[in-house]
């Protein structure tokens, strides 16, 4: 996956990301495919969680998939987790559940918990660094104030690190693919570099959710995993999700 | 960075709004109304998608096959997921019933659906 928060000018937010799934789930040689990415486009929903025919959040989603991986909680906070693999990874997680040690947090559920019941973009960053989890994550988080986003790394128990907006020192925006942000990338798998190069080149003075766009359908950000595309704006609630496909020639991760 | 990936190419500028054929459509939208009881709340949204969903726990349970070719270990996984469910926080617990009951599939393939992060990241 990839991930974009970058802000404009103004201080406005705005939130993008690429949804990667299927990597080694079996490879389609007639279609030039990934077998389960291929499977999960026809299932993907937008969906607008309402209470008293209100919107509490809204969220791009596999149909039937209870938790979340992408969502905004209109004018609060926007929030997207990209997979954050590791040997003390989620099958771990799992065998302590079945044994009855659970304390730990489903990754998805956690958040749809975060979107369904949070109330600030602090609040939400305090529970998506500290509540322990059953297996490791990326959460990218943005706010709908000047400076309000983060990426959080997590392994299965704490937050190893926080990576923050900070326009004052030139970071007006954040990319996260599936790697440690302290750590270069995988060689084969360089997405970061190629991303940041390309918001770089819009620059903060043009930047909008149309250019992330731009940007998430450059290769190798756009590749034979990415299922679908999400834009999110906070300050409306705005969320828009589009199916992809990524011709020939293109990377298959 | 082209130099090094043979894939990558120069940023794109003029891909919004989208179309073209890395453009696939937009995904259909649904309300999921939290003042339904949890068995109620996604119906409407899996019956419609029923048969792409059935689609998608087969290929799951076809590639655990491969990694662990026996049906039998396979019959016994999805009985001690139907019970795994049972273990699972409400109201989400409540709500993957209500999935398995309206897509007329066994319970234990939409927990594994639903657990699929924590299973793959490793």
């Amino acid at each position: 996956c990839t991930s974009i928060i970058a802000q404009d000018k103004t201080g406005k937010l705005y939130h993008a990301r690429n949804l990667d799934f299927g990597l080694f789930l079996g490879w389609d040689v007639q279609n030039s495919s990934w077998h389960t990415t291929q499977k999960l486009k026809p299932i993907m929903v937008s969906l607008d969680f309402q209470k008293n025919n209100k919107t509490v959040f809204k969220s791009a989603n596999f149909a039937g998939y209870v938790g979340i991986i992408s969502g905004v909680k209109p004018a609060l906070f926007t929030l997207t987790m990209n997979e954050r693999f590791s040997l003390d990874g989620g099958y771990i997680g799992i065998l302590e559940w079945l044994i009855g040690k659970r304390d730990g947090w489903w990754m998805s559920f956690l958040i749809r918990t975060v979107l369904e019941n949070g109330t600030s973009y602090e609040e939400a960053k305090d529970k998506l660094a500290n509540t322990k989890l059953l297996a490791p994550a990326y959460f990218i988080l943005g706010g709908n104030k000047l400076d309000e986003g983060c990426i959080i790394t997590r392994s299965r128990s704490a937050a190893l690190n926080i990576k923050y907006l900070d326009t004052k020192k030139g970071n007006w925006f954040l990319v996260q693919t599936n790697y440690d942000p302290w750590k270069p990338p995988l060689i084969i798998d360089d997405r970061r570099n190629p991303a940041i190069n390309c918001v770089n080149q819009t620059g903060q003075e043009k930047i909008a959710l149309s250019d992330l766009y731009n940007v998430l359908s450059t290769k190798p950000m756009l590749n034979k995993l990415t299922v679908g595309t999400t834009l999110l704006e906070v300050s409306e609630g705005h969320i828009e999700s589009y199916l992809r496909d990524c011709p020939n020639p293109c990377s298959p991760w | 960075v082209r130099a090094r990936d043979p894939f990558a190419e120069d940023c794109r500028i003029h891909e919004y709004p989208p179309a073209g054929p890395t453009y696939k459509g937009i995904f259909p939208e649904y309300v999921i109304n939290l003042d339904l009881p949890p068995r109620e709340r996604w119906v409407q949204v899996v019956r419609e998608k029923k048969n792409e969903l059935r689609i998608v726990m087969k290929t799951i349970k076809d590639i655990v096959l491969t990694f662990i070719p026996n049906e039998k270990f396979i019959a016994s996984m999805e009985s001690k997921m139907g019970w795994l469910c049972s273990t699972l926080p409400y109201p989400f617990n409540e709500e993957i019933k209500g999935i398995a009951s309206a897509i007329d599939v066994p319970l234990g393939d939409v927990v594994v659906f639903n657990i699929f992060y924590e299973i793959f990241t490793v």
